[in-house]
């Protein structure tokens, strides 16, 4: 089903981008 | 797919204010603002900067934008001093149209630079995952509106 494939992918670019975010370093990079 | 205004006033009201955030009409006194950038980073946004965000604002556009003012030079101030980064010009609201015509566009502009202090602070990964929570077509605005903010980062 396409839609279905869609909606996977979606969540997937959503939770990659979620992800690497939360892996990212926080504050001044001084 | 949801306009970033309205995605992000979902957003903010996941921080359960005790000022109202329903629409853009209740956002444009900057309390509720306030009070979400007093939870993202207490020691920054701390009681006596809070303090100074007045409450009984009513119809007074006077009042009103001097609280836009206070909140987003605190903003601007966050990403200079905490993040090491320029906000981009671009990037800025004009508080003006927010005052006078309770316009959605600036007012998500300003909304954008809170979700950036959210996803950059010390408290950021209880933020997002808060923001995971959120219905899929609003994470996807609110993952445009990072992606725009950090493609415009100056650091």
């Amino acid at each position: 089903d396409p839609n279905m494939k869609a909606g996977a992918t979606s969540e997937g670019v959503l939770a990659n981008f979620f992800n690497s975010l939360l892996s990212k370093k926080t504050g001044c990079p001084g | 797919e949801r306009p970033l205004c309205d995605s992000l006033i979902l957003w903010l009201q996941t921080f359960k204010t005790a000022s109202p955030c329903q629409d853009v009409k209740q956002l444009t006194s900057g309390v509720a603002m306030a009070q979400v950038l007093h939870q993202i980073d207490v020691a920054w946004f701390n009681e006596s900067w809070l303090s100074r965000i007045k409450e009984d604002v009513g119809d007074n556009w006077r009042i009103k934008a001097s609280n836009l003012k206070k909140i987003l030079q605190g903003i601007m101030s966050y990403y200079h001093e905490f993040l090491g980064q320029q906000i981009s010009e671009e990037l800025i609201p004009d508080l003006n149209q927010i005052t006078e015509c309770s316009d959605s566009t600036e007012l998500g502009r300003l909304l954008q630079l809170i979700l950036g202090c959210a996803v950059n602070c010390e408290k950021k990964q209880e933020h997002i995952k808060n923001i995971m929570t959120l219905e899929e077509s609003v994470q996807h605005v609110v993952m445009t509106a990072i992606q725009e903010l950090m493609s415009k980062e100056i650091v």
